[in-house]
């Protein structure tokens, strides 16, 4: 799955995703990446996040949405993404998860659900302080 | 801000990113930058969980979906369960941008699609069809089926519920996510 946040210098946002799912889906399954909010949601006056996993489970917690409204009212990008972690854990502790979050004026982070399979998420990042795409990744909460 | 523009997106997809980045200096919007980056994902087939080729179904089929939203208008543009049409943004795109309605699903998401001019073609790779031959013949684990009868965690479907229903405790985490992800 892929999950895109892009700000335009004149501070547009726009959102998307495209996936095509988990193996051995049920047919008719759809995930999380469709719906607003869920995989990603964009909003011009706070931020734009996306998130990326196991959809079954993120659907039902509405993560980017969630996240944009923690960036609406004052929190850092990567704490915003990792209080939706830390909200989704208290119900479900083992799921596998990740968000990337990135407020109005182009400051971002990213979290996710740390797992004995998956400590480190990585993610990418292109902005006027660099000259090329660069990863970065962050540690599990 | 100094820090605009910015493209950032999940998992270590570089190309996608950089066609993201050159479709903003090319002067286009952020909705464009977004599409052609997940366009470009979609070609490439990223991580195997992007495009076509990748994550059959229980029928060995490949499926897409994807979204689109604008953050200005807060306007949106989905498609779930596509079929046959390997550019699944571009047609998320085209339901923001010509009409109404926010999602579309299933075939009548691929009709819509065609009417869009995208062309109809076949999902599946040699890839994707040993992956589900594989599935197959290790009696169809894992899966996703629950409180279902014959057994599903020991063998195929088709699966019907117990006349007797006897609801067990499901698993809090899915086990099988290292299978792929949304």
């Amino acid at each position: 799955t892929i999950g895109m946040v892009v700000i335009h210098k004149q501070g547009r946002i726009a959102a998307g995703t495209s996936t095509n799912g988990i193996k051995f889906k049920i047919p008719g399954r759809v995930g999380d990446s469709p719906i607003p909010g869920a995989g990603a949601y964009a909003d011009d006056t706070a931020g734009a996040a996306a998130a990326t996993g196991n959809g079954d489970i993120l659907m039902r917690f509405l993560p980017s949405y969630q996240a944009v409204q923690y960036m609406r009212r004052g929190e850092e990008p990567e704490r915003a993404c990792q209080k939706v972690i830390l909200r989704i854990r208290s119900y479900v502790p083992d799921f596998f998860g990740a968000v990337v979050c990135a407020n109005k004026t182009g400051h971002y982070g990213a979290a996710c659900n740390r797992l004995p399979t998956f400590t480190q998420f990585s993610f990418m990042v292109y902005n006027s302080l660099k000259n090329q795409p660069t990863e970065e990744k962050v540690n599990c909460i | 801000s100094g820090l605009l523009p910015l493209v950032l997106n999940t998992w270590p997809f570089r190309n996608a990113t950089e066609a993201a980045w050159r479709t903003l200096l090319s002067g286009a919007s952020a909705l464009d930058a977004v599409e052609k980056g997940c366009t470009m994902c979609e070609m490439e087939q990223c991580d195997g969980t992007v495009g076509f080729g990748g994550s059959p179904d229980e029928t060995g089929e490949t499926t897409l979906d994807a979204m689109i939203m604008d953050g200005t208008s807060l306007d949106v543009g989905a498609v779930g369960d596509l079929r046959h049409i390997k550019n699944a943004i571009g047609v998320a795109r085209r339901v923001m941008d010509y009409t109404s309605h926010t999602f579309l699903v299933g075939e009548s998401a691929t009709k819509f699609a065609e009417s869009m001019g995208f062309l109809p073609e076949d999902l599946s790779t040699a890839v994707s069809r040993a992956i589900h031959a594989d599935w197959l013949a290790q009696n169809c684990q894992p899966n996703y089926w629950k409180n279902v009868v014959p057994d599903a965690s020991k063998y195929c479907g088709p699966y019907k519920p117990p006349d007797l229903f006897k609801a067990q405790k499901s698993s809090s985490g899915n086990p099988v996510y290292k299978l792929g992800h949304d």
